[in-house]
């Protein structure tokens, strides 16, 4: 009866699993969001269940941070509504058709769309354990074929059919990601906030250097770019809470850096208030050395900016904080404390585009300055805009002044930069 | 419990009954290349179900590739596939294929560099699997017919150790009950 009864329900999972059909034209999971659950009979003898099932969350996680695609652990539903089950057994296991061998060779199998077994008499070990095999790193390469990678000959990638013992740290590198995201896409989304974070450091011979990382935020999270390697770094995003102490927990609006001679200040915005950070101590100020107590209504701070605002940033050539909102951009002069002459003006005015109607002309989400670029980025949705810098202008002179070139998608210019789900943030 | 003496476990024994057959001739080596789906692409997704017979069990294989020893001529697996006898131009084919996409010294030959790397630790998904979207349509016109039999009170055909039927069977008779 108990047979009849697992094999009814999995007849009834794959016909469920087949008929979403397929997404990208490959065979795929057509939803984005899949429960896993570590199944009750299928404990390892070697582990305790609670670093098992870290290891199988941290695994699923590894996938979400290169893909579309986010993971949930699901304790509660029906066993037969879990997309990806998973369980430890050896030589006959679980109804299986697929024998495990013994200690040596196989050390799991999975199927695609489907369940994922380990063989116990294998010696799994805990990430950075040492002798015996990944667990980590086994979770990885079979969740890799739950979501439609076959067997990959090549050196570095996850999906190799041999165990190769784990390098410290091992993660996905840039052609595995190409292979998920050739079945699932790329990760796109809009941002709340683009920003480079310049870091003053002073070197072992006195020199004061300055470098800068380059920061996405989302909402409550944020991804530190490396902008050398074109990923994001390993394991964000991060809640801002973690990051940024003292800044809503919800995000912020708009990030700006009045950089000059006389002047070294950051702002965060966000709705109708503003907060000064104090980067030497990694917090927001509560009061700064003027007296000024924050957060503080961006009226009082910057008259005649209306709030809140969609986005800003400092322009060090004219000494202005360019505010956007709607449609409208509001130049403030930082010396005189107050709205340039003329302002507000259109969008479409100061930033003209040089393709008709390829321009985001209104409701920006970021202005994003890149030191990696020198360059002046508009982003709203999944596209950005690059304008037109000293150095284009250079080339062709005819070009106007801090014009649009043609938009180009976001995730084209900035790689893997992805959401995992709430309940994997820390 | 597997017996032990460090703290870390590191030492954990197996009795031998529990250490997976090493590759150590070309008779273990073809079934390996046979397993993997070297010598002749697998129909992986099929032996999700339980009940699939179409991969070939290890014991049973194992029995066979004896007898082809003893017998000095081809044997059928259970799944109807003939089996290659070692050297065969298809065992060589296979060996030479593997060789070459495990970075090996593409030899052609069973050598010690082969046999290492088919002992080494790996997973149990075959390295070359029949097309997952044919197999996918096929399976699921299987299915169809189950479930047309269902509606429209048909029998299906018999098949030997196949619960499936008996399920169709029972559900059509109570209908017809109904």
């Amino acid at each position: 009866e108990k047979q009849h009864h697992l094999q009814t329900l999995m007849r009834k999972t794959r016909r469920r699993k087949r008929s979403t059909g397929a997404l990208w034209g490959h065979a795929a999971f057509s939803k984005s969001v899949l429960t896993w659950r570590l199944i009750g009979e299928g404990y390892s003898s070697q582990l305790s269940v609670d670093e098992q099932r870290y290891i199988f969350r941290l695994a699923f996680r590894m996938w979400s941070e290169v893909s579309p695609l986010q993971f949930v652990e699901d304790l509660h539903s029906p066993l037969d509504e879990i997309d990806i089950r998973l369980g430890f057994g050896t030589g006959r296991h679980f109804g299986c058709s697929q024998r495990f061998d013994g200690a040596g060779r196989e050390f799991a199998h999975a199927w695609f769309l489907g369940d994922i077994h380990f063989d116990d008499d294998e010696h799994f070990t805990a990430p950075n354990t040492g002798n015996g095999i990944s667990l980590l790193k086994v979770a990885v390469h079979e969740i890799g074929h739950v979501l439609g990678l076959p067997h990959i000959y090549r050196s570095g990638s996850i999906m190799q059919p041999s165990y190769r013992p784990q390098d410290d740290g091992f993660e996905l590198d840039w052609l595995d990601r190409k292979a998920i995201q050739n079945l699932y896409g790329g990760c796109e989304g809009r941002f709340s906030t683009v920003f480079d974070w310049i870091r003053k450091e002073r070197t072992a011979y006195g020199e004061v250097v300055v470098r800068f990382n380059t920061y996405f935020m989302r909402n409550s999270w944020y991804w530190l770019y490396e902008n050398r390697s074109n990923r994001t770094r390993y394991g964000d995003p991060v809640s801002v809470q973690v990051g940024w102490h003292g800044l809503p927990s919800s995000g912020v609006d708009a990030y700006v850096h009045v950089w000059s001679h006389t002047t070294d200040e950051v702002y965060f915005f966000k709705g109708t208030q503003y907060w000064r950070y104090d980067s030497e101590n990694d917090q927001v100020f509560s009061e700064d050395a003027d007296g000024q107590r924050y957060p503080r209504l961006i009226s009082e701070g910057f008259p005649g900016v209306p709030s809140p605002i969609d986005t800003a940033y400092y322009d060090r050539r004219d000494a202005h904080i360019y505010f956007f909102r709607g449609s409208m951009v509001y130049r403030f002069s930082v010396q005189a404390n107050k709205l340039a002459a003329k302002s507000p003006q259109k969008m479409t005015e100061l930033f003209p585009a040089l393709t008709l109607g390829d321009h985001p002309t209104s409701n920006l989400d970021a202005a994003y300055f890149s030191y990696t670029h020198n360059t002046l980025f508009l982003l709203k949705g999944t596209s950005y805009w690059r304008v037109v810098g000293r150095r284009e202008r250079k080339m062709k002179r005819s070009l106007p002044y801090n014009s649009l070139l043609p938009s180009r998608e976001v995730q084209q210019q900035w790689f893997d930069i992805c959401d995992v789900h709430a309940s994997a943030l820390k | 419990e597997k017996l032990f003496h460090s703290r870390d476990h590191s030492d954990v024994e197996m009795s031998s009954s529990h250490l997976a057959e090493l590759i150590t001739d070309t008779n273990t080596a073809q079934h390996f290349l046979f397993k993997y789906g070297f010598i002749k692409p697998v129909n992986w997704e099929s032996t999700q179900s339980p009940d699939a017979d179409t991969l070939t069990d290890a014991d049973i294989f194992s029995e066979d590739t004896v007898s082809l020893v003893q017998e000095g001529r081809l044997a059928s697996s259970r799944s109807g596939d003939s089996e290659n006898p070692p050297e065969s131009p298809d065992f060589v084919r296979a060996l030479l294929e593997f060789q070459r996409v495990s970075g090996l010294p593409v030899t052609g030959v069973f050598d010690d560099a082969t046999k290492v790397a088919m002992n080494k630790p790996r997973c149990g998904v075959p390295d070359k699997e029949e097309d997952q979207i044919e197999t996918m349509e096929t399976t699921t016109a299987a299915e169809d017919l189950n479930e047309s039999a269902e509606i429209f009170n048909t029998t299906a055909t018999p098949q030997s150790n196949n619960t499936d039927t008996d399920v169709v069977q029972n559900s059509t008779s109570d209908k017809t009950e109904t």
